[in-house]
Protein backbone atom coordinates (compact mmCIF):
# COMPACT_ATOMS: atom_id res chain seq x y z
CA UNK A 1 0.00 0.00 0.00
CA UNK A 2 2.96 2.43 -0.72
CA UNK A 3 1.29 4.44 -3.10
CA UNK A 4 -1.90 5.17 -0.97
CA UNK A 5 0.89 5.70 2.28
CA UNK A 6 2.03 8.65 0.14
CA UNK A 7 -1.43 10.01 -1.11
CA UNK A 8 -2.37 9.72 2.94
CA UNK A 9 0.55 11.44 4.42
CA UNK A 10 0.34 14.28 1.90
CA UNK A 11 -3.15 14.81 1.13
CA UNK A 12 -4.59 14.23 4.47
CA UNK A 13 -1.76 13.40 7.07
CA UNK A 14 0.70 15.19 8.79
CA UNK A 15 2.49 16.51 5.57
CA UNK A 16 -0.87 18.21 4.54
CA UNK A 17 0.31 21.89 3.21
CA UNK A 18 3.95 21.64 4.56
CA UNK A 19 4.83 22.28 0.78
CA UNK A 20 3.10 25.73 0.55
CA UNK A 21 3.78 26.51 4.49
CA UNK A 22 7.51 25.74 3.25
CA UNK A 23 7.23 27.98 0.30
CA UNK A 24 5.53 30.71 2.11
CA UNK A 25 8.55 31.03 4.57
CA UNK A 26 11.08 31.14 1.87
CA UNK A 27 9.42 34.00 -0.26
CA UNK A 28 8.34 35.76 1.86
CA UNK A 29 11.63 36.21 3.78
CA UNK A 30 13.80 36.34 0.77
CA UNK A 31 11.37 37.95 -2.24
CA UNK A 32 12.15 37.34 -5.73
CA UNK A 33 14.83 35.63 -6.38
CA UNK A 34 16.56 37.07 -9.90
CA UNK A 35 19.28 35.27 -11.45
CA UNK A 36 22.38 36.96 -10.50
CA UNK A 37 20.61 39.00 -7.35
CA UNK A 38 21.90 38.59 -3.77
CA UNK A 39 18.37 37.38 -3.19
CA UNK A 40 18.92 34.17 -4.83
CA UNK A 41 21.91 33.10 -3.71
CA UNK A 42 20.92 34.14 0.00
CA UNK A 43 17.79 30.99 -1.17
CA UNK A 44 20.75 28.90 -2.11
CA UNK A 45 21.96 29.00 1.34
CA UNK A 46 18.82 28.79 2.71
CA UNK A 47 17.50 25.74 1.13
CA UNK A 48 21.07 24.33 1.68
CA UNK A 49 20.26 24.39 5.68
CA UNK A 50 16.79 23.59 4.95
CA UNK A 51 17.81 20.52 2.71
CA UNK A 52 20.19 19.08 5.63
CA UNK A 53 17.96 19.95 8.38
CA UNK A 54 15.42 18.08 6.98
CA UNK A 55 17.88 14.79 7.11
CA UNK A 56 18.56 14.30 3.10
CA UNK A 57 21.13 12.64 1.84
CA UNK A 58 24.47 13.86 -0.29
CA UNK A 59 23.26 17.79 0.08
CA UNK A 60 25.36 20.01 -1.89
CA UNK A 61 25.67 22.87 -3.80
CA UNK A 62 26.85 22.13 -7.68
CA UNK A 63 28.59 25.90 -8.77
CA UNK A 64 27.37 27.53 -11.86
CA UNK A 65 27.98 30.49 -13.65
CA UNK A 66 25.02 32.48 -14.47
CA UNK A 67 23.67 35.86 -15.85
CA UNK A 68 23.75 39.28 -14.01
CA UNK A 69 21.38 41.67 -14.82
CA UNK A 70 19.55 44.14 -13.46
CA UNK A 71 16.97 46.47 -15.05
CA UNK A 72 17.00 49.44 -12.51
CA UNK A 73 14.71 52.46 -12.60
CA UNK A 74 12.62 52.03 -15.63
CA UNK A 75 9.14 54.37 -17.11
CA UNK A 76 7.47 54.79 -20.31
CA UNK A 77 5.13 58.29 -20.99
CA UNK A 78 2.56 58.52 -23.94
CA UNK A 79 3.14 62.39 -24.63
CA UNK A 80 1.14 62.37 -27.95
CA UNK A 81 -1.89 62.47 -28.42
CA UNK A 82 -1.90 62.82 -24.35
CA UNK A 83 -0.13 62.08 -21.77
CA UNK A 84 -0.46 59.00 -20.43
CA UNK A 85 2.27 56.83 -17.87
CA UNK A 86 2.52 53.55 -18.93
CA UNK A 87 3.25 50.63 -16.79
CA UNK A 88 6.03 48.51 -18.25
CA UNK A 89 8.68 45.86 -17.32
CA UNK A 90 12.09 46.02 -18.96
CA UNK A 91 12.87 42.61 -20.69
CA UNK A 92 15.92 40.71 -19.08
CA UNK A 93 19.24 41.42 -20.85
CA UNK A 94 17.76 44.25 -22.33
CA UNK A 95 20.09 47.14 -22.83
CA UNK A 96 19.27 50.81 -21.06
CA UNK A 97 18.10 53.72 -22.84
CA UNK A 98 20.93 56.94 -22.93
CA UNK A 99 20.13 58.91 -19.61
CA UNK A 100 17.63 61.07 -21.12
CA UNK A 101 16.04 58.32 -22.34
CA UNK A 102 14.34 57.90 -26.06
CA UNK A 103 11.56 59.59 -27.53
CA UNK A 104 10.22 58.67 -30.92
CA UNK A 105 7.27 58.52 -32.59
CA UNK A 106 5.72 54.33 -32.42
CA UNK A 107 4.63 52.25 -35.09
CA UNK A 108 2.01 49.76 -34.38
CA UNK A 109 2.03 46.21 -35.66
CA UNK A 110 0.06 42.86 -34.61
CA UNK A 111 2.94 40.51 -36.11
CA UNK A 112 6.42 40.20 -37.52
CA UNK A 113 4.85 39.81 -40.94
CA UNK A 114 3.64 43.29 -41.13
CA UNK A 115 6.50 44.75 -39.74
CA UNK A 116 8.19 44.00 -42.69
CA UNK A 117 5.40 45.21 -45.03
CA UNK A 118 5.92 48.43 -42.58
CA UNK A 119 9.54 48.79 -42.58
CA UNK A 120 10.05 51.39 -44.63
CA UNK A 121 8.43 53.32 -42.22
CA UNK A 122 9.91 51.84 -38.90
CA UNK A 123 13.42 53.64 -39.19
CA UNK A 124 13.76 56.00 -35.89
CA UNK A 125 10.34 54.75 -34.48
CA UNK A 126 9.56 52.78 -31.29
CA UNK A 127 7.73 49.68 -32.56
CA UNK A 128 4.73 48.96 -30.36
CA UNK A 129 4.22 45.08 -30.84
CA UNK A 130 -0.02 44.11 -30.11
CA UNK A 131 -0.11 40.42 -30.94
CA UNK A 132 -2.83 38.98 -30.11
CA UNK A 133 -2.02 36.11 -27.48
CA UNK A 134 -2.45 32.66 -29.29
CA UNK A 135 -0.62 30.69 -27.00
CA UNK A 136 2.63 31.05 -24.41
CA UNK A 137 5.10 29.04 -27.16
CA UNK A 138 3.63 31.02 -30.09
CA UNK A 139 3.31 34.12 -28.76
CA UNK A 140 6.10 34.03 -26.33
CA UNK A 141 8.15 35.04 -29.98
CA UNK A 142 7.00 38.23 -29.98
CA UNK A 143 8.89 38.62 -26.04
CA UNK A 144 11.88 36.54 -27.56
CA UNK A 145 12.54 38.16 -30.87
CA UNK A 146 10.74 41.32 -31.01
CA UNK A 147 14.15 43.49 -30.81
CA UNK A 148 16.07 41.93 -32.54
CA UNK A 149 12.86 42.09 -35.36
CA UNK A 150 12.62 45.96 -34.91
CA UNK A 151 15.99 46.30 -35.16
CA UNK A 152 16.44 44.86 -38.33
CA UNK A 153 13.92 47.75 -39.95
CA UNK A 154 16.00 50.53 -38.32
CA UNK A 155 14.16 50.74 -35.13
CA UNK A 156 15.43 52.65 -31.69
CA UNK A 157 13.54 50.34 -29.57
CA UNK A 158 10.70 47.76 -28.87
CA UNK A 159 6.96 47.65 -26.49
CA UNK A 160 5.52 44.53 -26.79
CA UNK A 161 2.49 43.51 -25.19
CA UNK A 162 2.89 41.31 -22.67
CA UNK A 163 2.75 37.58 -23.16
CA UNK A 164 -0.50 37.26 -21.06
CA UNK A 165 -3.80 35.54 -21.66
CA UNK A 166 -5.81 38.09 -19.00
CA UNK A 167 -4.48 41.32 -17.80
CA UNK A 168 -5.56 43.57 -14.85
CA UNK A 169 -2.82 46.15 -16.13
CA UNK A 170 -0.21 43.94 -15.32
CA UNK A 171 3.15 43.96 -17.81
CA UNK A 172 4.48 40.92 -17.94
CA UNK A 173 8.51 40.83 -18.11
CA UNK A 174 10.80 37.82 -19.23
CA UNK A 175 14.03 36.74 -21.57
CA UNK A 176 14.81 38.22 -24.69
CA UNK A 177 17.83 37.50 -26.95
CA UNK A 178 20.27 40.03 -29.08
CA UNK A 179 21.43 38.74 -32.36
CA UNK A 180 25.15 38.85 -33.23
CA UNK A 181 24.99 41.50 -36.18
CA UNK A 182 22.08 43.48 -35.36
CA UNK A 183 22.01 46.88 -33.49
CA UNK A 184 20.88 45.80 -29.75
CA UNK A 185 17.78 48.26 -29.06
CA UNK A 186 15.51 49.09 -25.63
CA UNK A 187 12.96 46.27 -25.31
CA UNK A 188 9.88 46.64 -22.90
CA UNK A 189 6.90 45.09 -22.10
CA UNK A 190 4.15 47.18 -21.71
CA UNK A 191 -0.01 46.12 -20.72
CA UNK A 192 -2.37 44.20 -23.05
CA UNK A 193 -4.60 47.08 -22.36
CA UNK A 194 -1.95 49.82 -23.42
CA UNK A 195 -1.24 48.00 -26.47
CA UNK A 196 -4.51 47.63 -27.83
CA UNK A 197 -5.19 51.45 -26.91
CA UNK A 198 -2.24 52.63 -28.81
CA UNK A 199 -2.96 50.03 -32.19
CA UNK A 200 -6.69 52.16 -31.60
CA UNK A 201 -5.13 55.02 -31.63
CA UNK A 202 -3.07 54.16 -34.78
CA UNK A 203 -6.31 52.63 -36.62
CA UNK A 204 -7.41 55.93 -36.16
CA UNK A 205 -4.49 57.93 -37.44
CA UNK A 206 -3.73 59.41 -34.68
CA UNK A 207 0.34 60.46 -34.20
CA UNK A 208 1.61 58.78 -31.22
CA UNK A 209 4.79 59.70 -29.03
CA UNK A 210 6.02 58.07 -26.30
CA UNK A 211 9.22 58.48 -23.96
CA UNK A 212 10.98 55.53 -23.33
CA UNK A 213 13.47 55.72 -19.93
CA UNK A 214 15.42 52.33 -18.84
CA UNK A 215 18.61 52.28 -16.84
CA UNK A 216 18.89 48.16 -17.65
CA UNK A 217 22.73 47.07 -17.43
CA UNK A 218 24.21 43.60 -18.25
CA UNK A 219 26.99 43.10 -15.68
CA UNK A 220 29.45 39.95 -16.30
CA UNK A 221 28.80 36.71 -15.26
CA UNK A 222 28.25 35.74 -11.20
CA UNK A 223 28.81 32.67 -9.25
CA UNK A 224 25.49 30.71 -8.07
CA UNK A 225 24.81 26.95 -7.64
CA UNK A 226 22.64 24.20 -8.12
CA UNK A 227 21.26 22.83 -4.93
CA UNK A 228 21.07 19.34 -4.58
CA UNK A 229 20.35 16.51 -2.35
CA UNK A 230 19.23 12.90 -2.37
CA UNK A 231 18.01 9.70 -0.76
CA UNK A 232 20.49 7.11 -1.92
CA UNK A 233 19.46 3.64 -3.61
CA UNK A 234 19.47 0.92 -1.35
CA UNK A 235 20.49 -1.63 -4.65
CA UNK A 236 21.51 0.38 -7.29
CA UNK A 237 22.34 3.52 -5.57
CA UNK A 238 24.23 5.03 -8.96
CA UNK A 239 21.58 4.98 -10.82
CA UNK A 240 19.09 8.10 -10.48
CA UNK A 241 15.75 9.10 -11.02
CA UNK A 242 15.73 12.98 -10.71
CA UNK A 243 13.33 15.10 -9.30
CA UNK A 244 13.61 18.65 -10.10
CA UNK A 245 12.60 22.34 -10.13
CA UNK A 246 14.02 26.02 -10.21
CA UNK A 247 14.55 28.07 -7.45
CA UNK A 248 15.17 31.53 -9.56
CA UNK A 249 12.56 33.87 -9.97
CA UNK A 250 11.89 37.08 -12.06
CA UNK A 251 12.67 40.44 -9.94
CA UNK A 252 9.03 41.03 -9.74
CA UNK A 253 5.99 39.35 -7.45
CA UNK A 254 7.66 36.63 -5.42
CA UNK A 255 8.31 33.87 -7.84
CA UNK A 256 6.06 31.85 -5.72
CA UNK A 257 4.06 30.24 -8.53
CA UNK A 258 7.18 29.96 -11.17
CA UNK A 259 9.06 27.74 -9.88
CA UNK A 260 8.59 28.63 -6.28
CA UNK A 261 5.77 25.46 -6.52
CA UNK A 262 7.81 23.27 -8.87
CA UNK A 263 10.66 23.43 -6.16
CA UNK A 264 8.61 22.50 -3.05
CA UNK A 265 6.58 20.05 -4.52
CA UNK A 266 10.37 18.48 -5.58
CA UNK A 267 11.61 18.88 -2.80
CA UNK A 268 8.24 17.35 -0.87
CA UNK A 269 8.89 14.29 -3.12
CA UNK A 270 11.55 13.60 -0.92
CA UNK A 271 10.50 14.17 2.20
CA UNK A 272 7.24 12.20 2.12
CA UNK A 273 9.85 8.80 0.90
CA UNK A 274 11.47 10.03 3.81
CA UNK A 275 8.83 10.39 6.37
CA UNK A 276 7.43 7.08 5.01
CA UNK A 277 10.77 5.61 5.90
CA UNK A 278 10.60 4.50 2.87
CA UNK A 279 14.17 3.70 1.01
CA UNK A 280 13.71 3.00 -3.37
CA UNK A 281 16.09 0.65 -5.07
CA UNK A 282 17.88 3.59 -7.11
CA UNK A 283 18.55 7.26 -5.93
CA UNK A 284 16.02 9.89 -5.94
CA UNK A 285 17.83 12.96 -6.75
CA UNK A 286 16.68 16.25 -6.03
CA UNK A 287 17.92 19.33 -8.31
CA UNK A 288 16.45 22.88 -7.71
CA UNK A 289 17.97 24.60 -10.36
CA UNK A 290 19.91 27.85 -10.73
CA UNK A 291 19.16 30.73 -13.75
CA UNK A 292 16.43 28.59 -15.67
CA UNK A 293 14.88 32.07 -17.01
CA UNK A 294 17.98 33.20 -18.32
CA UNK A 295 17.50 29.96 -20.74
CA UNK A 296 17.86 27.18 -18.28
CA UNK A 297 21.79 27.83 -17.82
CA UNK A 298 22.07 25.95 -14.71
CA UNK A 299 20.58 22.87 -16.20
CA UNK A 300 22.63 23.31 -18.95
CA UNK A 301 26.12 23.20 -17.01
CA UNK A 302 24.60 20.01 -14.55
CA UNK A 303 23.93 18.57 -18.30
CA UNK A 304 27.76 19.24 -19.68
CA UNK A 305 28.72 18.02 -16.25
CA UNK A 306 27.22 14.64 -15.58
CA UNK A 307 26.04 13.72 -19.02
CA UNK A 308 28.83 10.52 -19.35
CA UNK A 309 26.42 9.58 -17.20
CA UNK A 310 23.46 9.63 -18.46
CA UNK A 311 22.53 5.71 -19.13
CA UNK A 312 22.34 5.69 -15.72
CA UNK A 313 19.09 8.05 -15.57
CA UNK A 314 15.94 6.40 -15.06
CA UNK A 315 13.44 9.29 -15.53
CA UNK A 316 13.82 12.94 -15.15
CA UNK A 317 10.87 15.35 -14.01
CA UNK A 318 10.46 18.82 -14.02
CA UNK A 319 7.87 20.87 -12.25
CA UNK A 320 7.72 24.07 -14.15
CA UNK A 321 4.19 24.70 -15.65
CA UNK A 322 2.37 25.62 -12.03
CA UNK A 323 1.21 23.27 -8.54
CA UNK A 324 -2.27 23.70 -9.09
CA UNK A 325 -4.55 20.94 -9.60
CA UNK A 326 -2.67 17.91 -11.20
CA UNK A 327 -4.26 16.20 -14.33
CA UNK A 328 -1.64 13.74 -14.79
CA UNK A 329 1.60 13.57 -16.18
CA UNK A 330 3.24 14.84 -19.61
CA UNK A 331 5.84 11.80 -20.13
CA UNK A 332 8.28 11.92 -23.42
CA UNK A 333 9.82 8.39 -24.01
CA UNK A 334 9.87 5.18 -25.50
CA UNK A 335 5.94 3.71 -26.52
CA UNK A 336 7.36 0.97 -24.14
CA UNK A 337 8.09 3.32 -21.25
CA UNK A 338 4.86 5.13 -21.25
CA UNK A 339 2.89 2.00 -20.86
CA UNK A 340 5.30 1.60 -18.13
CA UNK A 341 4.15 5.29 -16.83
CA UNK A 342 0.71 4.41 -17.70
CA UNK A 343 0.67 1.66 -14.98
CA UNK A 344 2.77 3.83 -12.97
CA UNK A 345 -0.25 6.43 -12.76
CA UNK A 346 -2.75 4.34 -12.29
CA UNK A 347 -1.59 4.25 -8.45
CA UNK A 348 -2.83 7.72 -8.52
CA UNK A 349 -6.68 6.69 -9.19
CA UNK A 350 -7.38 7.19 -5.57
CA UNK A 351 -6.77 11.17 -6.38
CA UNK A 352 -8.27 10.80 -10.21
CA UNK A 353 -4.80 12.12 -11.67
CA UNK A 354 -4.05 9.00 -13.74
CA UNK A 355 -3.29 10.43 -17.33
CA UNK A 356 -0.19 10.54 -19.35
CA UNK A 357 -0.42 13.21 -21.68
CA UNK A 358 2.63 13.56 -24.42
CA UNK A 359 5.14 16.73 -25.10
CA UNK A 360 6.66 16.69 -21.78
CA UNK A 361 7.04 20.73 -20.68
CA UNK A 362 10.50 21.67 -19.05
CA UNK A 363 13.49 23.82 -19.97
CA UNK A 364 15.97 22.06 -17.29
CA UNK A 365 15.52 18.16 -18.19
CA UNK A 366 15.09 19.11 -22.18
CA UNK A 367 19.46 18.52 -22.54
CA UNK A 368 18.15 15.01 -20.90
CA UNK A 369 15.55 13.87 -23.38
CA UNK A 370 17.28 15.32 -26.15
CA UNK A 371 19.99 12.66 -25.15
CA UNK A 372 17.25 10.18 -24.60
CA UNK A 373 16.46 9.71 -21.12
CA UNK A 374 12.75 9.08 -20.26
CA UNK A 375 11.21 12.45 -19.01
CA UNK A 376 7.98 13.67 -17.23
CA UNK A 377 6.30 16.85 -16.07
CA UNK A 378 3.66 17.67 -14.01
CA UNK A 379 0.57 19.02 -15.93
CA UNK A 380 -2.17 20.52 -14.10
CA UNK A 381 -4.57 23.29 -14.75
CA UNK A 382 -3.52 26.29 -16.26
CA UNK A 383 -6.29 28.30 -17.00
CA UNK A 384 -4.72 31.16 -14.91
CA UNK A 385 -0.72 30.50 -14.91
CA UNK A 386 -0.46 32.88 -17.65
CA UNK A 387 -2.39 35.59 -16.14
CA UNK A 388 0.30 35.68 -13.08
CA UNK A 389 3.16 34.20 -15.19
CA UNK A 390 6.55 37.06 -14.91
CA UNK A 391 4.05 39.15 -13.52
CA UNK A 392 3.78 41.26 -9.76
CA UNK A 393 1.44 39.30 -9.24
CA UNK A 394 3.01 35.98 -9.24
CA UNK A 395 2.97 35.95 -5.03
CA UNK A 396 1.66 33.26 -2.91
CA UNK A 397 -2.00 34.44 -3.03
CA UNK A 398 -1.94 32.56 -6.27
CA UNK A 399 -1.24 29.49 -4.69
CA UNK A 400 -3.45 26.96 -2.82
CA UNK A 401 -1.97 24.57 -0.16
CA UNK A 402 -4.34 22.05 -1.00
CA UNK A 403 -3.64 21.85 -4.91
CA UNK A 404 0.05 21.61 -4.09
CA UNK A 405 -0.63 18.65 -1.43
CA UNK A 406 -2.16 17.03 -4.39
CA UNK A 407 0.92 17.67 -6.68
CA UNK A 408 3.33 16.62 -4.48
CA UNK A 409 1.50 13.42 -3.62
CA UNK A 410 1.68 12.66 -7.40
CA UNK A 411 5.00 13.73 -7.66
CA UNK A 412 6.10 11.57 -4.80
CA UNK A 413 4.42 8.29 -6.28
CA UNK A 414 6.01 8.46 -9.48
CA UNK A 415 9.35 9.42 -8.70
CA UNK A 416 9.60 6.36 -5.38
CA UNK A 417 7.73 4.10 -8.07
CA UNK A 418 9.75 4.73 -11.03
CA UNK A 419 13.15 4.49 -8.59
CA UNK A 420 11.94 1.38 -6.83
CA UNK A 421 11.27 -0.80 -9.78
CA UNK A 422 13.72 -3.50 -10.71
CA UNK A 423 14.21 -2.64 -14.10
CA UNK A 424 14.89 1.05 -15.43
CA UNK A 425 12.26 2.32 -17.51
CA UNK A 426 13.36 0.77 -21.71
CA UNK A 427 14.66 3.80 -23.97
CA UNK A 428 13.91 2.82 -27.53
CA UNK B 1 23.54 -6.13 -14.85
CA UNK B 2 22.38 -4.24 -18.19
CA UNK B 3 20.97 -1.35 -16.71
CA UNK B 4 18.33 0.05 -18.76
CA UNK B 5 16.88 -2.22 -21.49
CA UNK B 6 16.28 -1.35 -25.33
CA UNK B 7 13.55 -3.28 -25.35
CA UNK B 8 11.15 -5.64 -23.37
CA UNK B 9 8.82 -8.88 -24.22
CA UNK B 10 4.93 -8.84 -23.41
CA UNK B 11 5.99 -11.28 -20.98
CA UNK B 12 8.44 -8.67 -19.32
CA UNK B 13 5.60 -5.97 -19.33
CA UNK B 14 3.15 -8.41 -17.36
CA UNK B 15 5.33 -9.01 -14.70
CA UNK B 16 5.98 -4.91 -14.64
CA UNK B 17 2.24 -4.33 -14.63
CA UNK B 18 2.40 -6.68 -11.64
CA UNK B 19 5.18 -5.17 -10.16
CA UNK B 20 3.51 -1.80 -10.43
CA UNK B 21 0.25 -2.90 -9.07
CA UNK B 22 1.63 -4.11 -6.25
CA UNK B 23 2.81 -0.58 -4.60
CA UNK B 24 -1.01 -0.08 -5.27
Amino acid sequence: DIAKAIIDLAVYGKSQNRSYDRLGLLVDTVGPRLSGSKNLENAIQIMYQNLQQNGLENVHLEPVKIPHWERGEESAMMLVPRVHKMAILGLGSSIGTPPEGIMAEALVVTSFDELRRKAPEARGKIVVYNQPYISYPVTVQYRVRGAVEAAKVGAVASLIRSVASFSIYSPHTGFQEYQDGVPKIPTACITVEDAEMIARMASRGNRIVIHLKMDAKNYPDTSSFNTVAEITGSKYPEQVVLVSGHLDSWDVGQGAMDDGGGAFISWEALSLIKDLGLRPKRTVRLVLWTAEEQGGIGASQYFQLHKVNSSNYSLVMESDSGTFLPTGIQFSGSEKARAIMKEVMSLLKPLNITQVFSGTEGTDINFWIQAGVPGASLCDDLSTYFAFHHSHGDTMTVMDPKKMNIAAAVWAVVSYVVADMEEMLPRT
Amino acid sequence: KAIFKDDISQETFQKIKEEIASYG
